[in-house]
């Protein structure tokens, strides 16, 4: 998984 | 984006929003803790560093941009206008411990060596602990209001949802971090006694008191 997903949560 | 996620975002949005209302409506910032505020305004500048080099969506964005000038605003009302309504005696956690472990934390547990992904660790590590000088000035004076109450049980609830959300996503998706996750269980771990109170005495109408 990528890391840079987590930063589309809040 | 999810039911978990969707509602975790209106419980953090409704938790603001009741605070502000309690600090308005009560004309007093009694029974918060400046420091709690302080830190929750650290993670939310860290964590949207990249409000400006990432776009995700206009939903992103919004959220983005309110939770840093809420945080804000409160921490600047506390200090200003409502400073004399607060007793900084009462406000004793030692943050300092919160501030350096958290960068501890985020200097051995990161996914990446970078500006933006250590801030962005740092941030979720330190919202896990965010609330510990509230909880503390809570056990110390034994008592919340309501409102104050419901404010702490929105909040809490936002990052429970989160953690709820990652193992949906996870089952649904094969999307895992660990990090968040850890992060939000100590969270949620840490507020267990609130919620406690919270079901046992303040949905019955009851006022918070600890036992």
């Amino acid at each position: 998984s990528s890391p840079d997903a987590a930063h589309d949560e809040l | 984006m999810n039911v978990f996620r969707l509602v975790a975002d209106l419980m953090h949005l409704a938790s603001i929003l009741i605070l502000l209302l309690k600090i308005r409506k009560t004309r007093s910032a009694a029974g918060i803790s400046f420091k709690s505020q302080l830190l929750y305004l650290i993670v939310f500048v860290t964590r949207y560093l990249d409000l400006f080099t990432h776009w995700v969506s206009l939903y992103n964005t919004a959220m983005k941009v309110f939770f840093i000038a809420s945080s804000g605003y409160i921490v600047y009302q506390m200090q200003r206008r409502y400073r004399a309504t607060w007793d900084p005696a009462l406000d004793t956690f030692r943050i300092e411990f919160l501030l350096g472990g958290a960068a501890v934390m985020s200097l051995i547990f990161h996914t990446k060596f970078t500006f933006l992904e250590l801030f962005w660790t740092y941030s979720i590590w330190l919202e896990a602990v965010a609330i510990l000088p509230q909880l503390f000035q809570m056990s110390r004076t034994g008592e919340a209001e309501t409102i104050t109450a419901h404010y702490l049980f929105a909040l809490g609830a936002y990052r429970g949802l989160y953690v709820v959300n990652w193992i949906y996503r996870y089952a649904t998706e094969g999307y895992w971090e660990w990090i968040p996750f850890l992060a939000g269980m100590v969270q949620t771990v840490l507020y267990a006694d609130f919620f406690y109170v919270y079901f046992s005495r303040v949905m019955r109408g009851k006022k918070f008191e600890l036992p």
